[in-house]
């Protein structure tokens, strides 16, 4: 069979020995492209993981007494699992309505879509983005773009700080890291680093929001 | 991770052959 | 012959050299060299010199030092002692170059062809026997390759020598002999106390002379040959008879820069860039720098 090396946060191999099923890999549709991406999902902690991969050609792995051509190296790290619910939001939007997430969170490409159902504190995050209104102890949603691009925005400030503190390339002319002078933020442009953070947020929106989120 | 493409999953005798060193 | 430090790392080279004779500080000596294990596909290929001074080059030709092809094992051994008792006027060193040296000079990126391996090897061990004060005023040395750009090539790096280079120069001059001697004693020793690197169990050192053409060599290489890892390090793997059981037994492996020599030009017209909707939207370039992109499947 196939091998598979990947790279995980160290408190998920607790997870996969509490429950047999408890990380699960799944396809879902990936916020920026509509296609189907691999995420990887706790089902413990219910948390949503992205999955990359790194991908060059002729590569292969030793592992234990094997070797497993293709020496990808696949990482699963933390993923709002908002930007996959504000696919589905975004498009239940045509109909201009309030609706049940349940009716709002379908998709016959990708069932396992239900799974973000399951999310703790989902009142919570839906806050961030969807206008919502009570009707007989049942809540409705209904998307809304201000408070997103408002929420998005703070994303893009997050992703400012953790680009700063990490020390990474933001700046637009091609330079090796390894030429880089020690006092890096200085030498980028501010603006260089919002441009960074839209471009990297906007790998988890569809084009539409990322040009609207480039206005705001 | 070896730079050169073996094809298929098979097993070897890494242990035997394969020394990894720092 | 101490060959502890061969046993210790057996994968590169390792120099043995005899103490200097004082009497080889003083008098002219002349300085032979010849090597061992040229040939065969198993084991270490190894070089010496062997210096003494001109003035004694009778006695060192009354030790029966003889064209050393005609010698056998026991009796080189036998001799290589009597020269180590008789070391107030006969000095030697080798070089035992490793067949994974060998192996990977020759497939290395930059070619280093056994040739020039053996001649740069040779010109290291007279270098050495200078270095320790011996006063060389004549070397001998059988041929490797065409005999005058060698003998050019030493004669340039050692002008105040007078350097002879001549086919069959064992049978010739009792000093390359006597260092053909040292080289086929070396070479026994380490091939008969080879450690192999690699835990192979029930392994069988009954590997014949380790000549190409010997059946039980070649039968012993067919047994041995593992798909992924080809060989263990006592075979060169930059010989045909390798090579070519490599070929048929083991896995073809794919290397980065054997496919570009495959892949042919691109058509002119596939570096216009598609149109804009066709070209899926690339990955930010974070992810671009770092060749990581979404996991579609496992």
């Amino acid at each position: 069979a196939r091998q598979h090396v990947f790279l995980l946060p160290e408190y998920l191999k607790d997870t996969s020995k509490k429950m047999k099923s408890g990380l699960m890999f799944v396809k879902l549709v990936n916020p920026c492209s509509g296609e189907g991406t691999l995420y990887l999902f706790d089902m413990c902690l219910l948390q949503l993981f992205e999955v990359k991969v790194f991908k060059e050609k002729h590569h292969s792995w030793f592992i234990n007494q094997s070797v497993q051509s293709g020496g990808l190296l696949h990482f699963a790290t933390p993923m709002d699992p908002l930007f996959l619910l504000l696919h589905y939001l975004i498009k239940a939007d045509k109909e201009g309505t309030f609706q049940p997430l349940d009716q709002v969170v379908m998709d016959d490409m990708f069932p396992n879509c239900n799974l973000l159902l399951k999310l703790p504190e989902l009142e919570k995050l839906l806050q961030h983005v969807t206008e919502e209104k009570e009707i007989n102890n049942k809540k409705y949603y209904k998307y809304s773009k201000e408070k997103t691009l408002m929420w998005l925005e703070k994303k893009v400030n997050q992703t400012m700080t953790a680009l700063k503190t990490n020390n990474i390339n933001v700046s637009a002319r091609v330079q090796s890291s390894a030429f880089f002078s020690g006092n890096q933020a200085s030498s980028d442009k501010e603006e260089d680093y919002i441009c960074y953070a839209h471009g990297l947020i906007s790998d988890y929106i569809p084009k539409e929001l990322s040009d609207d989120l480039s206005k705001h | 991770l070896l730079p050169c493409e073996v094809p298929g999953s098979q097993p070897a005798p890494v242990g035997r052959f394969f020394t990894p060193a720092i | 012959m101490d060959l502890s430090e061969l046993q210790r790392d057996n994968t590169g080279r390792c120099r043995l050299s005899s103490p200097v004779p004082e009497l080889c500080r003083q008098e002219p000596c002349a300085l032979g060299v010849d090597e061992a294990g040229r040939g065969p596909v198993l084991g270490p290929m190894v070089y010496a010199i062997c210096y003494c001074p001109v003035s004694r080059l009778g006695d060192l030709e009354a030790l029966k030092v003889a064209d050393s092809k005609t010698l056998s094992e026991s009796e080189r051994e036998r001799l290589f002692e009597k020269m180590e008792k008789d070391r107030h006027f006969v000095g030697w060193a080798l070089d035992v170059l490793s067949p994974n040296l060998i192996s990977t000079s020759m497939l290395g990126r930059v070619k280093y062809n056994l040739n020039s391996l053996s001649h740069d090897t040779a010109a290291g061990l007279i270098q050495h026997a200078l270095d320790q004060g011996v006063n060389v005023t004549q070397v001998f040395v059988d041929t490797v390759g065409p005999p005058d750009t060698y003998q050019q090539r030493l004669q340039q790096r050692f002008p105040g020598v007078e350097i002879t280079v001549k086919a069959k120069a064992d049978a010739l001059y009792p000093v390359v002999s006597a260092a053909s001697i040292c080289a086929k004693v070396a070479r026994d020793q380490a091939v008969k106390s080879w450690r192999f690197l690699e835990d192979l169990d029930h392994l069988d050192v009954d590997y014949g002379s380790g000549y190409p053409n010997d059946p039980k060599t070649k039968e012993w290489l067919r047994k041995q040959v593992e798909p992924v890892f080809g060989f263990p390090q006592f075979v060169r793997f930059s010989w045909r008879t390798a090579q070519s059981i490599l070929e048929k037994e083991a896995q073809d492996v794919v290397w980065e820069d054997s496919v570009e020599e495959q892949e042919g030009a691109r058509s002119i017209t596939s570096y216009f860039s598609q149109s804009p909707c066709a070209r899926p939207r690339l990955a930010h370039r974070f992810f671009l720098e770092r060749g990581l992109e979404p996991a579609s499947s496992l």
